[in-house]
């Protein structure tokens, strides 16, 4: 049974792409077989990612792992309608190929888009990064400015929470296990980070996700893009970075971490 | 006639909104007339930040000053075609109404929607923020990854010589002026950074923009927001944040440097 994880939040730019590639990278250096499917179909920050690795590894002659990767078409019809149709069977065929897989890790786009809600409905581990903001707060959940206090759910909670109803009336007794978990955040004990944390542990109990540490802003995340690696592929002889700052010591034990917080299936031996 | 302003990257959480905010009451302060036309209908951050403005100034009491804000409407008419042309009246309709303004500001989504198009066909001046990243350079321009030579323009770009390009089709000889400006800067000097800073500006004459400095990554940019205040508007004796950290006052320099690298007409005196 391939555990599917999806890596969702409306919200742009808060870290689905770079989470995506790490948990990929993790689960494969851990003997998982990974398939990766990219939502995101107009700006394909992950496909771009597997691209990069896919050239380096050929003009360097390095042995790489790779995920499996599988395309889902964008329908362009006209009708809504019909188009949406169109792509339901695409990302069911995309998943049917991933089926001897023991993880499919989706990475959706920053926007309510069709396949992205498919994707939710899919999924048995949402995984949704957040930046330290209460501008990207603001698409899970509403707050009083006045009070401080959560007035109820935003935009994203409810795609999550279709998502689950969906499922539950389509009979489906599996949960979704929502996982938020805090990105690029800033290594200063600023008050407005103590607030987000406070205003996410609130949310978590009452609109039904775990908070999971998450990962500090570090250019480690980000540098390798160009050559399509992340840090736990690096630390051999030949490693084009230099490996041993603090940075890089932190950042190994932020995605362990969070593989581990995210209780995944330990998947047949 | 009023200068129109637009915030555009296709790229999620590059900045838009936030420099949208800073630019609208830095221009307000200056003495301008300002409308604000938010394109991200779904997640509205903009309209958020400037709601949260309203709240704030109602209950404390206190006079803030407030661009002229117009809705523009999305149309979910089954057939695209039909919804496009709605849409296309809506937009025209909303700066009509902002005729009487010195600038109109215009806030454009993470996506690549019509009405984004639109407003990228109507503007006087870009302003793209971009995330100190390969990540969200990727959608500028492509760079081969062994030479790391700029190999050409990307999806971003292309949206901007499409608007360009049918302005000069329509037989409308003012250019558009694009600014792209960096955002979320480390104070650190990495690597990364100055391959950043590089890449810039070897593509700026390539494709045809001017590189402004841009905003640190400051915890001032984003604590306001649930109060809709900006730093521009503290330093009251009753200010509710503390005022005199180097980082504020760097702040103030940027959104400053940022509005004279605009090149902003200076309207009627
Ligand atoms: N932990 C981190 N440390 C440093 N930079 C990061 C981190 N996470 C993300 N980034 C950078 O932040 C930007 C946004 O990240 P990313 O593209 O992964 O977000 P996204 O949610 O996939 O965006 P989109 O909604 O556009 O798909 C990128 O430039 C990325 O390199
Ligand atoms: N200079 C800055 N310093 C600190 N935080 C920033 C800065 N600029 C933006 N942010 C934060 O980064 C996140 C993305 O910014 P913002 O929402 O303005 O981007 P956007 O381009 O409008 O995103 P979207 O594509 O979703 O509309 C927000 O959480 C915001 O508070
Ligand atoms: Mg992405
Ligand atoms: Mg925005």
């Amino acid at each position: 049974m391939t555990h599917v994880i999806v890596l969702g939040n409306e919200k742009g730019g808060s870290g689905k792409s770079t989470t995506a590639m790490h948990l990929i990278v993790a689960l494969l250096k851990s003997g998982k077989k990974v398939g990766a499917v990219d939502l995101d179909l107009r700006q394909g920050s992950l496909t771009r990612y597997l691209e990069n690795r896919r050239k380096f590894s050929e003009i360097k002659g390095k042995e790489l792992i790779f995920p499996e990767m599988v395309k889902v078409e964008p329908s362009s019809l006209d009708s809504r309608a019909e188009s949406q149709k169109k792509e339901t069977e695409n990302l069911k065929n995309a998943l049917k190929t991933l089926g001897e897989c023991d993880f499919a890790v989706i990475d959706c786009p920053g926007a309510n888009t069709h396949l992205s809600r498919l994707a939710h409905l899919h999924a048995d581990t949402i995984v949704t990064p957040l930046n330290d903001s209460f501008v990207d707060f603001d698409l899970l959940a509403k707050v009083d400015p006045e009070t401080g206090k959560v007035v109820g759910p935003s935009l994203y909670s409810e795609m999550v929470w279709d998502a689950r109803k969906h499922r539950a009336m389509m009979g489906d007794r599996s949960g979704i296990d929502w996982v938020v978990m805090r990105n690029r955040l800033s290594a200063t004990r600023a008050r407005n980070k103590k607030n987000m944390g406070d205003k996410l542990d609130e949310l978590s109990s009452r609109i039904g996700f775990r908070l999971a540490r998450g990962f500090g802003d570090r250019v480690i995340y980000r540098e390798l893009f160009p050559i399509g690696l992340t840090l736990l592929d690096l630390g051999g002889v030949d490693s084009p970075v230099r490996l041993s700052t603090m940075s890089h010591v932190t950042a190994r034990l932020e995605i362990r971490s969070l593989v581990a917080a995210l209780n995944l299936p330990a998947g047949e031996e």
